[in-house]
């Protein structure tokens, strides 16, 4: 089973078409192991994107270098994960 | 129907319980509902649609789906308690009553089986299918890509590692072709409804060009009405629009495929998202979700019962 330790959801904001061409390629680049939440870019519509943890640093970096705002929105993908299957063990067991 | 009335709706299943929760409905409404095999998965699921229909001969149809991309649980749980809703309702809510005493309806829980089976396996953030790719090592291709509706234009990647890859070829995918062959055989359909998540958009088509639809207007009123009715609940605020303009261009899209075989009625569904949990929306909010959603649904729905064309 894949794990996703580490891995955090960031949500990124663009604010102008550069943020939007930068973000089209990195989706379009499929070994950048980036995985887009949602799809579609613009400057009205956040962006959430799960960041494996080896690529957290250079992702984070690239999106300040390129002066696009984002938050982290999920600390640790498998924190929520070991949550939802904990819940589910639970109830089948009910 | 002890069974049915102790099912947890408000936690999330994996394919066994929803099929055997779906076996179990059918057998406390046998007058009512059906189990539909379409066909079979990739890795040879069988597929099925829940049939809702109080008799009669190609009587026109509502096609609802969820689930089509594997991890977006809270679309499959949804479906698991509209089901529900839409069998207790009948006899007893006028609309519902109304609608399926002129309409059959045919909701889809788990639209790609073999993708829901393997998020609980193997790997949670799985969306696509489960197909092999012939010189890839990656599996799957996006089965909202798949349509034959602009299939391989913008908006769908050519990649087959890609999460949105269109497949080789429209309806390569089986899964899909299994929905299109149900649809034209059928051929009364006048709606078709599919529920993803997140985002929280009600869309209509097109989204493999940005040009508008001929019934934009009237799909536009009808979407804003609906999200009317699915916000009186709880608030969570929608966009509606067509894919094209209020998300991306996206090609292959299966609202796009039944808009152009002539169902006027066709819209896509992001539910909500108002947590900051994107797919992983914690279980507690199955119920909302599925409670908005219905008011949504049941407005497109008797719309559609009081406008035949």
């Amino acid at each position: 089973e894949e794990l996703f330790n580490g891995d955090q959801v960031l949500r990124v904001l663009p604010e102008s078409e550069d943020h939007i061409q930068a973000l089209k390629e990195l989706e379009e680049d499929v070994d950048s192991e980036l995985d887009f939440w949602n799809h579609g870019f613009s400057t009205e519509r956040p962006v959430d994107i799960r960041v494996p943890h080896d690529s957290l640093y250079a992702f984070k970096d690239f999106l300040m270098e390129n002066n696009i705002p984002f938050t982290v929105m999920i600390n640790n993908v498998q924190e929520l994960l070991d949550e939802e299957r904990a819940e589910m063990v639970n109830n089948e067991g009910l | 129907e002890r069974k049915t009335k102790s099912f947890n709706f408000a936690a999330y299943h994996n394919l066994e319980t929803i099929y055997a929760f779906m076996d179990t409905l059918v057998a406390s409404h046998p007058s009512l509902i059906s189990k539909v095999n379409i066909g079979s998965s990739y890795e040879n699921r069988p597929m099925y649609a829940l049939k809702f229909s109080t008799g009669g001969v190609s009587r026109p149809a509502i096609w609802v789906d969820a689930g089509i991309h594997a991890r977006e649980w809270v679309t499959q749980a949804s479906a698991v308690w509209i089901a529900n809703k839409i069998a207790s309702d009948y006899g007893v809510d006028p609309s519902v009553t109304s609608l399926l005493g002129q309409m059959d309806i045919y909701l889809m829980i788990v639209t790609n089986p073999d993708g829901y089976a393997f998020t609980h396996t193997s790997n949670r953030m799985w969306r696509k299918t489960r197909s092999v790719n012939a010189g890839s090592s990656c599996r799957g291709a996006d089965p909202n890509r798949n349509w034959d509706a602009g299939f391989g234009g913008p908006g769908a990647s050519k990649d087959p590692c890609s999460d949105s890859y269109h497949g080789p070829y429209a309806n390569s995918e089986v899964e899909v072709k299994n929905v299109v062959d149900l649809i034209k055989g059928h051929g009364n359909f006048k709606s078709f409804i599919s529920i993803h998540s997140y985002s929280q958009l009600l869309m209509y088509p097109y989204g493999y060009t940005c040009t508008d639809v001929p019934d934009k207007s009237e799909l536009h009123a009808v979407g804003t009405a609906a999200i009317k009715e699915l916000t009186s609940l709880y608030n969570t605020r929608y966009q509606v629009g067509s894919i094209c303009k209020i998300i991306y261009q996206a090609s292959g899209g299966s609202i796009d495929w039944t808009y152009n075989i002539g169902i006027k009625y066709s819209f896509a569904f992001e539910l909500r998202d108002t947590g900051f949990y994107g797919f992983l929306l914690p279980a507690n909010q199955i119920l909302p979700t599925a409670e908005e959603t219905w008011l949504g649904l049941k407005y497109i729905m008797g719309y559609v019962r009081d406008h035949p064309y």
